[in-house]
């Protein structure tokens, strides 16, 4: 019984704390453990090789969930962010158009959030920063008619891509679901195809309900991958393991602070190690 | 689960066992944080096996009795009561993470407070976001408060301390300061808070947060309460269908009142807070 004793009670009580303390749920945090336990028992792993084990198991889980950006087959490639309230789609908007910018692609921006209060002159500073052209329309405006003009604006102009800002919504409310889902459509009429991407931007520090937002958002507009944002703070983002096992979504970038510069392509193995601390 | 224990008369110290699980469960899909809940739990069982069977409840009602009456108790008071100075004006600070909902919470208290019959000002002290100073300027034209805005040069700080002073002249007899969003663990930002709150002394300091937050939240509190000190809690975004259970979390360690929800993005929806109605939120 000797190699069996590496998940002991206090290691098990130690590693739901920092699965649960993670965000990961309780529901994984079990399934984790119990792989763990099955793994500890069958290939006697020593107590100091269980860390590296479960860090193994989460990266092994999130391997395949990191790709590139889309590109289009022709015309423009049209991005949308979407996402609850101040989980950090503008900023991210504005990261992406300056990471393509930076890798020799033209695009343009859509301030396609009429409804809060300076929404639209938030992404116009942005704008200014990242060097990028701005499609706005009045406050208040219709916001497809915002992601139409800017998708034309793009395929006029022959640019490689147009990001486009959304308002912040709650999946819970219904008209603000259905106004999103008539941007997507309005989105394809204007170009066959769009949007390409529809990133949903996930506050890391997002507890249980991400993992519902993520499913509501999906049904209703064909999600195409996440971006986690705010990971240079506290927040682990383990939220992400259940939001990816649900739906399968892919995980593009990571948002790791308020500067332009601040977005990386999401990595399994650094998400991995960052998430169990 | 209370359903099924209903239905029982005499509860065995494996229903009591089985309950608390289902509440330790519960909990921690409601966002409750796991140490908070480890407590709380322990707490439950010592009270549910030491108790007295009273005469009018069965065992199993009484078990779910405790639960709700540990959640009352660590929900604390009902909230909306703001420390009024008798030297006005009253000073607010608002501090949070970033996107928490505080500078849409300074215009809907400003309103609340004006439809009070006070007189509030704003502040714009958050001089990092673009178009921060815009976004509460927009806010405050829509709920009637005015709001000041940086001078060339300054830093928080000097437009707070400026708010104050205007405020004399006005008169106003609160001033409400926005600030900008900041991780609890930036050491450079944490240091400007307590710049900005030793050059105003607020008589209240209250911390913005996401209902929607998940474990992150106790250490978040606990930060900014051993960082500038906490007052208060204001919980956003209470419209959503998250259980809220970061509320409990930040009860618990650093104890202080929760006093208002933001109920909406309109700048009405704002409401005191009520203990009994996030209990039964967080309990599902
Ligand atoms: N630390 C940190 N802050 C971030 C990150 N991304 C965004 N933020 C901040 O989060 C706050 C909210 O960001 P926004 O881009 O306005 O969020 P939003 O989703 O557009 O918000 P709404 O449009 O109001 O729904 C801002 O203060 C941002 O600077 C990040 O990766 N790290
Ligand atoms: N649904 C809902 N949305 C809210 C509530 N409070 C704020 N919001 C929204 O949340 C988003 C962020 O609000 P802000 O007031 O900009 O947040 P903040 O804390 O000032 O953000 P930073 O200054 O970037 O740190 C905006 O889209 C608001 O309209 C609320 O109670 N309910
Ligand atoms: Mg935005
Ligand atoms: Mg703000």
């Amino acid at each position: 019984v000797g190699g069996r004793r590496a998940l002991d009670a206090e290691t098990i009580e130690e590693l739901e704390g920092v699965l649960l303390g993670a965000d990961m749920g309780a529901a994984e945090t079990e399934r984790l453990i119990g792989v763990l336990r099955e793994a500890a028992a069958t290939e006697r792993l020593a107590p100091e090789e269980v860390p590296e084990r479960l860090r193994e198991l989460v990266a092994g889980d999130l391997r395949g969930a990191a790709r590139p950006l889309r590109r289009a087959a022709s015309g423009p490639t049209v991005v949308m962010m979407v996402g609850v309230n101040g989980s950090g789609k503008t900023t991210t908007a504005a990261k992406l158009a300056h990471l393509l910018r930076s890798e020799g692609a033209t695009t343009l921006l859509a301030a396609a959030d009429t409804f809060r209060a300076a929404a639209a002159e938030q992404l116009g500073v942005w704008a200014g920063r990242a060097g990028v052209d701005l499609v706005r329309h009045t406050a208040g405006g219709d916001p497809s008619a915002v992601i139409f003009d800017a998708v034309t604006a793009a395929q006029a102009r022959g640019l490689d891509s147009v990001i486009c800002d959304t308002a912040g919504r709650l999946h819970n409310k219904a008209n603000l679901m259905a106004e999103l889902q008539k941007m997507v459509r309005v989105a394809g009429r204007a170009c066959p195809g769009a949007p390409h991407e529809v990133l949903l931007v996930l506050d890391a520090s997002t507890g249980q309900n991400g993992l519902v937002q993520a499913c509501v958002f999906t049904e209703a507009v064909r999600v195409t991958g996440l971006v986690l944002t705010k990971l240079d703070t506290t927040a682990r983002g383990g939220i992400v393991l259940a939001v990816h096992r649900a739906l399968a979504l892919p995980i593009l970038y990571v948002g790791v602070g308020e500067g332009l510069a601040d977005l990386r392509p999401f990595d399994a193995d650094a998400f991995a190690t960052a998430v169990l601390g | 689960m209370w359903q099924r224990l209903r239905g029982k008369g005499r509860l065995t110290p494996e229903d009591v066992d089985q309950a608390l699980r289902e509440v330790r469960l519960a909990l921690l899909e409601a966002d409750v944080h796991f140490k908070v809940v480890r407590d709380f739990v322990a707490r439950v069982r010592e009270r549910a096996v030491g108790e007295e069977v009273m005469k009018s409840l069965t065992p199993a009602q009484q078990v779910v009795k405790i639960v709700h009456e540990e959640m009352q108790a660590l929900m604390g008071a009902t909230g909306a009561r703001l420390q009024m100075s008798p030297h006005p004006p009253t000073v607010i600070l608002l501090c949070g993470l970033q996107g928490a909902g505080k500078t849409t919470f300074a215009a809907k208290l400003a309103g609340w407070l004006q439809r009070q019959g006070r007189r509030p000002l704003l502040c714009a002290a958050d001089l990092q976001r673009p178009a921060a100073v815009e976004q509460l300027q927009v806010n405050g034209r829509q709920v009637g408060v005015p709001v000041v805005a940086p001078e060339p040069g300054q830093h928080p700080q000097d437009v707070a301390a400026d708010a104050v002073a205007r405020a004399r002249s006005l008169p106003a007899d609160v001033v409400i300061v926005d600030t900008a969003g900041r991780s609890q663990a930036d050491i450079e930002l944490m240091t400007e808070l307590r710049t900005v709150r030793d050059r105003i002394h607020p008589h209240e300091v209250l911390l913005v947060l996401d209902a929607m937050a998940g474990q992150d939240a106790l250490g978040v509190a606990r930060g900014f309460a051993e960082g500038v000190g906490v007052d208060g809690v204001v919980l956003t975004r209470l419209d959503s269908d998250a259980r809220g259970g970061a509320a409990l979390s930040v009860r618990a360690i650093i104890d202080r009142p929760i006093k208002f929800v933001g109920s909406g993005e309109r700048l009405d929806a704002i409401e005191p807070f009520h203990p009994e109605r996030m209990a039964s939120r967080i309990l599902g």
